[in-house]
């Protein structure tokens, strides 16, 4: 027990610091324990230096970056451990247009592994699906389905 | 395995009968506020067995029933349907496509079938396990809740690792 | 001193029905006290309705939904008591565009008691303003200010 | 009374001198993720007497002090200075400008000052009490905070009506 999870641990801690580089652009992403002595309680911290900053606490970056290193940390767990599909609500929510665009197309790299729904209101990555579903209100109170192509986005945000 | 079909009836703001059919690959869903979205995530995760009313965003378990509308009765039942793509074994059953269904009733009387046959929701919890599909996982990450993967306190994060253990 | 309050919190119940009204287009929304009898010390409830659909508890709101009537309980207070200037941080994150904007062309309503200061990434918000200031790391670590015309937008975003 | 100018100078990420001028109406702050848009918003909370390192999402007051990266050196002191237009009295002071100016050292050895001259943090408190510009009050929503006023229990919305009283 203890064992398995010292292992997994630290290929998810392996690949947080690969993934991190590629989605960040440089920087290093670390895991580890608070407490290295009692595996299976110890809490789990977090270390990260975004490119060219110092090291800092995880407290001091802002609400994008945090929700861009959250991103990180699945992807890499993701990695370690695939689950056949995925649903992810609105992620991208704190990202600027750059990150959307990266976090889009990094998830084109899991495509063998893992199928993902994602409910965005971020053109970056509604043009990142094969597939896309608008649903509406046409009646008040009542929810309906509509299949989309990317190009219809421009109007049916405007309804 | 993966998610080919959910049909959805009767659950929260879907009065009538909807089905979304998915592929391989990276399905986007998108609307205005609140047109219904995060029910579809929401009907996802009560289909496989979640049992946490708040998790659900309701107050009772008969909230997940379509309540009406100025011009529209409320139901009696909610129903949802899951089809999973069976063909690589991932769920230790012999069948090509495995089809999990939840439905509850006004009267709090629940029905849970894996293929037709009725199940009890302890069965359903035990087809999940293992795939990381499980309810604590990281298989559906509800809306605003990304950055609490970093904010909690570090004995909180254990349990997304757990599952991936 | 209950007195003061009672008059204030029907003058903003007031100004938040007016207010809910103009900014979801119907419906509509109320505050009330939770222990009318005990002024100074009771909660304070909220319901909404939106247009159409049936009177529901807060909770089953959606997070746009929930964000927009947050917007609109905080524009019915300034309407009752502005102050000189406000500073709000991405709060349009979780509105679709329609709603964005909307929230945008709301703002200038209350330019001749409020200066408002607003920090986005939502293209709707940025138009509805006269002034455009960017924040950029050319140097990486060190916050560098731009002043930028909406045009900039588009480019800004890019790099 | 608006905000004509603010100037920061080793505040967070801030570590050259920075100034932004404000008219009346609407100024957008935009930008990439991490670039320090927030800080400014923590530097006008500073600078009005945030006394809460909580709220300023650092661990100690010294936090705020730009900490340097791998080609700069960290600095000594941060200083905020908020200058704003008073022609219409509505602070109770005979001055057409109001410079409201905190300065921190690393020693942690604090100053405070409105109009160039040195004053305590009470006085700085007293001259924004009253303006609905207080520090719990609706004049600086945090990112993320919005839709704090609904979800907290209903006894906690009380503040935001009390300084709107
Ligand atoms: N004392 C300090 N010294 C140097 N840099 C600091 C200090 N405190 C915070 N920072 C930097 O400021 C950055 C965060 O800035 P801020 O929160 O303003 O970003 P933002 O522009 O609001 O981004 P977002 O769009 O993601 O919200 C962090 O990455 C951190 O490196
Ligand atoms: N039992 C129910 N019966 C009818 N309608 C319901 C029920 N439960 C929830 N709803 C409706 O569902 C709506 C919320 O839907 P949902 O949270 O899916 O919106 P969304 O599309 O995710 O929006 P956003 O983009 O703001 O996140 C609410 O407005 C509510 O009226
Ligand atoms: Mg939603
Ligand atoms: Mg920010």
């Amino acid at each position: 027990m203890e064992e398995h999870f010292s292992n997994q641990f630290s290929k998810i801690n392996k690949s947080f610091a690969e993934v991190f580089s590629e989605l960040f652009g440089g920087g290093r992403g670390r895991l580890y324990l608070s407490e290295p002595d009692n595996i299976l309680e110890s809490g789990i911290e977090i270390e990260v230096q975004m490119p060219g900053k110092g090291l800092q606490n995880i407290d001091l970056y802002s609400g994008g970056e945090k929700s861009f290193i959250a991103i990180a940390l699945l992807f890499a767990i993701l990695k370690v451990k695939p689950t056949p599909f995925c649903i992810l609500d609105e992620i991208d929510a704190a990202l600027d247009d750059v990150n959307v665009s990266r976090f889009a197309s990094y998830l084109r790299n899991y495509l063998s592994m893992t199928q993902f729904i994602v409910i965005t209101h971020r053109r970056g990555t509604m043009e990142a699906s094969n597939i896309l579903y608008g649903v509406t209100m046409q009646e008040k109170g009542v929810s309906k389905l509509l299949s989309l192509h990317i190009d219809d986005i421009k109007d049916e945000m405007a309804n | 395995m993966f998610l080919k079909r959910i049909e959805i009836q009767g659950f929260k703001s879907f009065a009538d009968k909807t089905v979304l059919e998915f592929e391989q690959g990276v399905t986007s869903i998108v609307g205005p506020n609140g047109s219904g979205k995060s029910n579809i995530a929401d009907a996802i995760r009560w289909v496989m067995g979640e049992m946490s009313i708040k998790s659900l965003r309701g107050a009772s378990m008969q909230d997940v029933i379509f309540a009406g509308t100025q011009t529209r009765k409320p139901v009696n039942f909610a129903e949802v349907s899951l089809v999973l793509d069976n063909s690589n074994k991932t769920f230790p059953i012999d069948f090509e496509e495995v089809i999990v269904t939840r439905r509850v009733f006004r009267s709090g009387e629940s029905v849970y079938m894996i293929n037709r046959a009725s199940c009890r929701l302890k069965d359903i919890h035990e087809l999940f396990m293992d795939t990381g599909l499980g309810r604590d996982g990281y298989s559906i990450i509800g809306q605003g809740n990304v950055s609490q993967i970093l904010s909690t306190k570090s004995e909180d994060r254990r349990s997304i690792f757990e599952e991936a253990a």
